[in-house]
């Protein structure tokens, strides 16, 4: 999912 | 991690140090919006919660705790340093950032992944975070001229947004199960374009396009800089103060 990929950037 | 993430992140940090240990140093925060410096704080709140118990790598956390930290001192010395708070300008930093939070906060109620507590509220930093810049842009529209602190500050805020973009196009052509998110940003961006630069437009048209998805606010909030880079850029070339117009 788009969150998850984007949950390791700050 | 790739080059571009890793100079998004350096960049974003530098812009913050450079504010951080500029009130620290000069004891001034002449131009600088108390709003935005909340709503960052209000942003790296809500998106860390999870600070403690998911352990991505040694630099997340750090960097996280970095973040929260120097924030919440520029909030500190802004709000209850004697010297600096004197030089706080609020008869001009008087945008209403509750008009900012609420509708971030109902659109990430309506608009994420899943609902639970730690989603939702990370989904409304990424909202949020889109559009903090706005009570900072907006106070150095009033007050039409930008000392080199505030104007930095921004301008490393604009060049970590456009690489972490970069970042993102990187990982859509190297990790295939990247999201077809490029066709439609690109198409709103030029709408987006086509509206004009004038800062009201920008509220209404970001806090629209950030139903789209977490990634629309990431683009949305590189073009609130575009403006600005184009001034900062100008005023830089021509070696005069930078103004910004009505």
């Amino acid at each position: 999912e788009d969150s998850e990929l984007l949950k390791d950037e700050l | 991690m790739n080059v571009f993430r890793l100079a998004g992140d350096m960049t974003h940090l530098i812009s913050v140090l450079v504010l951080l240990l500029k009130i620290h140093t000069i004891k001034s925060c002449a131009g600088v919006s108390l709003k935005t410096q909340e709503l960052y704080a209000l942003v790296f709140s809500t998106r860390y919660l999870d600070i403690f118990t998911d352990f991505t790598s040694l630099y997340n956390t750090v960097m996280k705790l970095i973040f929260l930290g120097s924030s919440f001192s520029i909030v500190w010395y802004m709000r209850h340093h004697k010297l600096v708070q004197r030089s706080y300008d609020k008869d001009h930093d008087t945008f209403r950032h509750q008009f900012l939070v609420l509708p971030c906060l109902i659109l990430a109620l309506l608009i994420h992944e899943q609902f639970t507590f730690k989603e939702v509220m990370w989904t409304f930093s990424i909202y949020l975070e889109a559009v903090a810049i706005l009570p900072q842009l907006v106070l150095l529209q009033r007050t039409r001229n930008i000392d080199n602190l505030t104007g930095q500050y921004v301008f490393f805020l604009g060049a970590y947004r456009s690489l972490y973009i970069l970042n993102w196009i990187y990982r859509y052509f190297t990790e295939p199960h990247y999201v077809h998110w490029i066709s439609t940003t690109s198409m709103f961006c030029v709408v987006l374009f086509c509206f004009g630069f004038t800062i009201f437009k920008w509220y209404l048209i970001s806090v629209l396009l950030l139903t789209l998805s977490a990634w629309m606010s990431g683009f949305v909030q590189t073009l609130l800089y575009a403006d600005f880079f184009y001034y900062y850029i100008n005023s830089w070339k021509n070696n005069v103060k930078l103004t910004l117009q009505a």
